[in-house]
């Protein structure tokens, strides 16, 4: 299949959220995530890689701008009660995604995807995956360019 | 919709690979997996939440067992170029994953599988997640009581 990807996507209208330092021992993510669903907050994508060596981790979230002022104020009462080192919060970044059915067993759609960032000199932020998607967060002042290269580097149509 | 999950996945066989403090920069996530690529193979997930504040940031990955020793030997020698600081593997885990069309926009799903997970005392390790799909690593012992837990809580028939 020459067309592991089908899509590029770009949503530029999120937020990042970071509960940075929170304790590393179950009921921590599930306690972050409660607080915001039941402020009615729906997440975004939940990002968290490896945990820190005195037993602290991080647990990064991106939630719709519009949200964003409520998302924090819910994230600041929570890691004050597990407490958590610090709270980042960054509304300049977006979101871009290589999707299509060939990225769960394609070798190569991540290096393609994040090859074509780098060549355009764009650092990646965070990054989220599943079997048909490749999902990097880069600031907001990348976000065209990033769509464009990620199209570009999968041999998609111009967008534009 | 009351269910916005369908399905519950289970993936024992796969082995976490941690690059440790490696440069925050454009080309470092690239690298890693390309050479992963060249290599023949295949990553599973890959995960990177927040970036320390010396520049630096962890880039976590899973493989299938298989490709384990494989994989570590590229990702030592990836590290070294990258003079990044650690490397951690552990084989010891397992991905469940819950799945269905509601994740994007059913708020508080991901609340409910880390709460299904916490309530059976289970520690999450790393979580990724897309529209359709929120995954959580965790160790192997805990694989099947994860899979049971989390079915249940999206009240899903048993799996057995
Ligand atoms: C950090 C967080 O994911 C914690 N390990 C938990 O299980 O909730
Ligand atoms: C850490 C890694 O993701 C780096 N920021 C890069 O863009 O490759």
């Amino acid at each position: 299949d020459d067309h592991p990807v089908t899509a590029v996507a770009l949503d530029t209208h999120i937020t990042k959220i970071g509960l940075v330092g929170v304790p590393d021992r179950p009921g921590v993510a599930a306690l972050a995530c409660e607080r915001l669903a039941a402020a009615g907050i729906n997440i975004d994508l939940v990002f968290q890689a490896l945990s820190h060596e005195n037993q602290r981790a991080d647990i990064a979230l991106t939630v719709a701008d519009r949200d964003r002022d409520r998302a924090v104020a819910v994230c600041r009462d929570t890691l004050r009660e597990l407490e958590g080192r610090d709270l980042v919060v960054d509304g300049d970044v977006a979101k871009v995604s290589a999707v299509g059915a060939g990225v769960r067993n394609h070798v190569g759609v991540a290096a393609t995807m994040f090859r074509a960032l780098a060549d355009a000199g764009i650092n990646i932020q965070m990054i989220s995956t599943s079997e048909i998607k490749v999902s990097c967060i880069v600031a907001r002042a990348d976000a065209s360019r990033a769509l464009n290269q990620v199209h570009d580097a999968f041999g998609l149509d111009s967008v534009n």
